[in-house]
C-alpha cells in the first residue's frame, strides 16, 4: 500500500540500489563490461538479499594438482 | 582446448530454474551436473529432482542453505538415485523426504571430484571439457544488481555464498570469460546465464569446483 511503512522501506531500498547501481557501473567502460541496473532484487536490502540468495556453505577443496594444459 | 566451448550447444543442459525465496542454489547446482552428466552419457536430458535433494540431504539446510561438496558426499555415501522433477516437484521449501524402493529408477552419482583450481583456470578449462558442467561456488553480492555483460570487477574470492553451475567458455573476444547458469530465473542477468572473465578467479569462481560421475 502506497505511504505505508512497508511501501517507504521499499522505496529507500529501491534508492539505495540506484546509488549502488552508478557506483558499479562506474568500472564498465568496454561495450562487453557487466552492467548493472534495476531487476527484481531493486527492493530487497542487501541484507535481505543476502540471507535469501546466499545461503551456500563454503567447503574448501584441494589445490589441482593435475597436468596443466598448455594455452 | 577449443577456443570456445559451451555445453548448451550440445543439448545437455536443463533450462534455467528459479529457486525463489529459498537458499537452494546448493542443490540446483549439483543436480544441474548431474542431468547434464547423464545426457552427455546418451541418456535423454532429464530435470532431477532438486526438491529430493533438498529435503534428503541431511548434512544440509534445505532451504537455510547448504555446500554443493557436502550434497554430493551425500549422494556418493548413500548412492540414493535421484527422481525425475516430474516425481517429485520444486516447492522452494523444505519438506520431509520421500523415499523411493531401490528397484525405482533415478539417477546415482558414483564419484566426484573437487579442487581449488585458483591460478590453473586453463586446467579448469579442461576439466569442464573432459568431465562436463561443473558446480562452483562464488561471491554473488554484486549480482543482486547485475543486468548482462562480463563481470570483471566487484566481485572477490574467498568469500564464496553462492553455488552455480559452469556450463562453458569463451576465449575468442578480448575478454576471455566463463559461462555460468544461475537458478535466479531467466529475467536476470542474461536470460538466467551469466559471464565472468577467465583469469584471476574473479567472483572466486575457481575456488571449490567439483565434476560428477555417474
Amino acid at each position: 500500500e502506497i505511504g505505508s511503512e512497508e511501501s517507504d522501506r521499499r522505496h529507500r531500498y529501491f534508492q539505495d540500489a540506484t546509488k549502488r547501481h552508478a557506483y558499479l557501473n562506474s568500472f564498465s567502460a568496454a561495450p562487453q563490461s557487466a552492467r548493472y541496473g534495476i531487476n527484481q532484487f531493486s527492493d530487497l536490502s542487501q541484507e535481505e538479499f543476502r540471507d535469501l540468495y546466499l545461503q551456500a556453505q563454503t567447503s574448501r577443496a584441494p589445490c589441482f594438482s593435475g597436468p596443466k594444459t598448455v594455452g | 582446448l577449443p577456443a570456445k566451448f559451451d555445453w548448451r550447444q550440445k543439448a545437455v543442459v536443463a533450462p534455467v530454474q528459479n529457486q525463489q525465496a529459498c537458499g537452494s542454489c546448493w542443490a540446483f547446482s549439483v543436480v544441474g551436473a548431474m542431468q547434464s552428466v547423464h545426457a552427455i552419457e546418451g541418456s535423454k536430458l532429464e530435470q532431477l529432482s532438486v526438491q529430493q535433494v533438498l529435503d534428503c540431504s541431511y548434512k544440509n539446510k534445505g532451504c537455510s542453505g547448504g555446500s554443493p561438496l557436502w550434497a554430493l558426499d551425500w549422494l556418493k555415501q548413500t548412492g540414493v538415485k535421484l527422481v525425475p522433477q516430474s516425481e517429485y516437484p520444486y516447492k522452494a521449501k523444505t519438506g520431509i523426504c520421500h523415499f523411493f524402493s531401490q528397484s525405482h529408477g533415478g539417477v546415482a552419482v558414483t564419484n566426484f571430484t573437487a579442487h581449488d583450481f585458483s591460478g590453473q583456470e586453463e586446467a579448469m578449462m579442461g576439466q569442464l571439457v573432459e568431465r562436463g558442467p561443473l558446480t562452483a561456488i562464488v561471491d554473488a553480492v554484486s549480482w543482486q544488481d547485475y543486468l548482462g555483460g562480463i563481470i570483471q570487477h566487484h566481485c572477490s574470492s574467498q568469500w564464496s555464498n553462492h553455488a552455480i553451475l559452469v556450463v562453458g567458455y569463451d576465449t575468442t573476444g578480448d575478454i576471455p570469460y566463463w559461462i555460468v547458469q544461475n537458478s535466479w530465473g531467466t529475467t536476470w542477468g542474461n536470460e538466467g546465464y551469466v559471464y565472468i572473465k577467465i583469469g584471476g578467479n574473479v567472483c572466486g569462481i575457481a575456488d571449490s569446483v567439483a565434476a560428477v560421475f555417474l
